[in-house]
């Protein structure tokens, strides 16, 4: 069976917030080392992968496989009644037909407990081969969400371009065209303000701003993002939380012109 | 204009 306890009910809530949007159904596989998801979106653009490691959570126990299949739809609905600071307890039978979730406040004066039914879910899992990307970037989270929601007021897609100049979100729309280009930053008392650039060669790649914006909606997780960009492949957007948790977006390219 | 590319073009089935 599963038993896994969150000290803090944000991380699911923040979680499910940031993917549901994307992704409808959904299956929770659940073994010892912790609770991934991988899903893409209807129309096969991006592809969402989440790790919610076994380390962070207290305790976290699966002794076997266990898929819960959920709609996220449903699971918002139970998630709501979650306060942020609740202790979060998810428990499932080996082959579940339900997922038990109970909410506990802090000063454990309220307990709220919700069975939320399952689905059959039969999801392609696809193989995400390990890539050495041209170009890594860092940078805060927030300053990403901001590029990609300013520039999709102009157009419906970027171009980002990284080469030793630094790197460069480019749009053009029908009203014009506009540009970012950000340089290295490093802040040595705010470590989070950092933009750290890795590149062995430079990239251009042009992508749909309506997935990056969507991807931003995971900001609350993290006050970092990293960006992973490699000609002819899709992009990695990657939060990371504590715990070695993880969410990543893959999003695919636009081709040709 | 440019073309949507496919995530499944990219990453193989398992």
């Amino acid at each position: 069976m599963l038993e896994a306890r969150l000290e803090q009910a944000q991380l699911l809530k923040k979680v499910v917030d940031a993917i549901k949007d994307l992704v409808q159904d959904c299956n929770f596989d659940c073994n010892d080392s912790g609770i991934a998801l991988q899903a893409m979106d209807n129309s096969h653009v991006a592809l969402v992968s989440m790790m919610l490691k076994a380390e962070s959570f207290n305790p976290f126990r699966c002794d076997r496989n266990i898929a819960i299949g959920l709609n996220l739809v449903s699971l918002t609905k139970v998630l709501r009644a979650a306060q942020n600071e609740d202790i979060l307890t998810l428990k499932a039978e080996d082959a579940p037909d339900s997922l038990n979730l109970t909410f506990e406040s802090s000063d454990k004066d309220r307990i709220s407990e919700y069975d939320l039914k399952l689905m059959d879910i039969d999801q392609e899992h696809l193989g995400i081969p390990d890539t050495d990307y041209s170009a890594t970037i860092s940078m805060p989270s927030a300053e990403f969400k901001r590029i990609c929601t300013d520039l999709m007021a102009m157009s419906e897609s970027v171009t980002i371009e990284a080469g030793k100049d630094g790197i460069k979100f480019a749009c053009n729309g029908d009203i014009g065209n506009g540009s970012i280009t950000l340089r290295t930053v490093q802040d040595v008392e705010n470590k989070e303000n950092n933009i750290e650039i890795a590149l062995t060669e430079p990239v251009s790649l042009t992508f749909s701003l309506k997935y990056l914006v969507n991807f931003c909606k995971a900001q609350n997780l993290s006050k970092t993002v990293k960006l992973h960009i490699s000609n002819e492949v899709p992009l990695l957007v990657e939060y990371a939380m504590e715990g070695g948790s993880y969410l990543r977006f893959y999003l695919a390219p636009k081709i040709g012109d | 204009g440019a073309g949507q590319g496919n995530i499944m073009s990219f990453f193989s089935k398992k």
